[in-house]
């Protein structure tokens, strides 16, 4: 039997959102530590972790480690029939091909359940090496989000430039060129306003801007983004989700030829 | 020219 509830749905569809533009369908993975998933996108170029712990839940159950393969587009439907202040209990029997998700208006006045059937998915686990980065820039997210977007106009490719000054955002194309230079912030008010950077040698890479378009979608799950980079290994971008865990995003640089 | 990697020659299948 497996069994979760989270009192503020509103955590499951920022998830959902983060996720539906890379993936079309995905295995969430539970067990009692909590709810795990690890997928590729369709090009086999980025890739999406996402982890959320058991003790984050309201209640959580679960007997026997479950597979759940899952069609995101028919998950997207049923969320959205949930009110962003609903209780949300999620329900499986261990082999089901089934799951139920049941949303409890606030006042329980109102209680409504959806079946959804699994579909069998082909699981393709990847190992992740621990790795040193040279770089880890943490950021607001929003202005993560801007940039990414702003860039996308430019060209196809952002080219990412960190060194103990600063992170400079860059691309160029037909309409011209763009630079974007973020300095570490000397002191903020807000934490999750600072732009701080670690770093072990200065590291200069590129990448698809669509993806990183696609991973700003899970801006809405933390003020802040973390990106870590390495020469020639892929960058990772990572969003904490309060007290459950945090979803990464992998991405493979573009490299000359 | 640049090329896009894949993740696959990263990470090890497990």
């Amino acid at each position: 039997m497996f069994e979760a509830r989270l009192v503020q749905c509103s955590m499951l569809k920022k998830v959902l959102e983060a996720i539906k533009e890379l993936l079309n369908e995905a295995t969430f993975d539970c067990s009692d530590a909590g709810i795990q998933l690890q997928a590729m996108d369709n090009s086999h170029v980025s890739l999406v972790s996402l982890n959320l712990r058991s003790d984050g839940f309201d209640k959580y159950r679960c007997d026997r480690n479950l597979s759940m393969g899952i069609n995101l587009a028919s998950m997207t439907k049923i969320m959205k029939c949930a009110g962003n202040d609903d209780v949300l209990t999620i329900k499986a029997q261990d082999n089901a091909d089934n799951v139920m998700f049941m949303f409890e208006s606030q006042n329980q006045e109102k209680v409504s359940d959806y079946d959804m059937k699994l579909i069998n998915l082909d699981q393709e686990h990847l190992g992740i090496p621990e790795t040193d980065y040279s770089c880890i820039i943490k950021m607001p997210s929003g202005e993560f989000a801007r940039i990414c977007r702003d860039l996308s106009q430019f060209g196809e490719s952002v080219v990412i430039s960190c060194t103990k000054e600063g992170v400079k955002f860059s691309a160029a194309g037909d309409v011209g060129a763009a630079n974007i230079k973020l300095a570490q912030t000397a002191n903020v008010d807000k934490e999750e306003e600072a732009v701080t950077i670690e770093m072990q040698e200065p590291v200069t890479l590129t990448f698809a801007c669509r993806y990183l378009n696609s991973f700003t979608k899970a801006t809405a799950l933390s003020p802040q983004v973390q990106l870590s980079m390495s020469a020639d290994v892929p960058l990772v971008v990572e969003y904490k989700i309060g007290d459950f865990g945090h979803i990464r995003y992998y991405l493979a640089p573009k490299i000359e030829e | 020219a640049l090329r896009q990697c894949l993740l696959t020659g990263f990470f090890m299948n497990i």
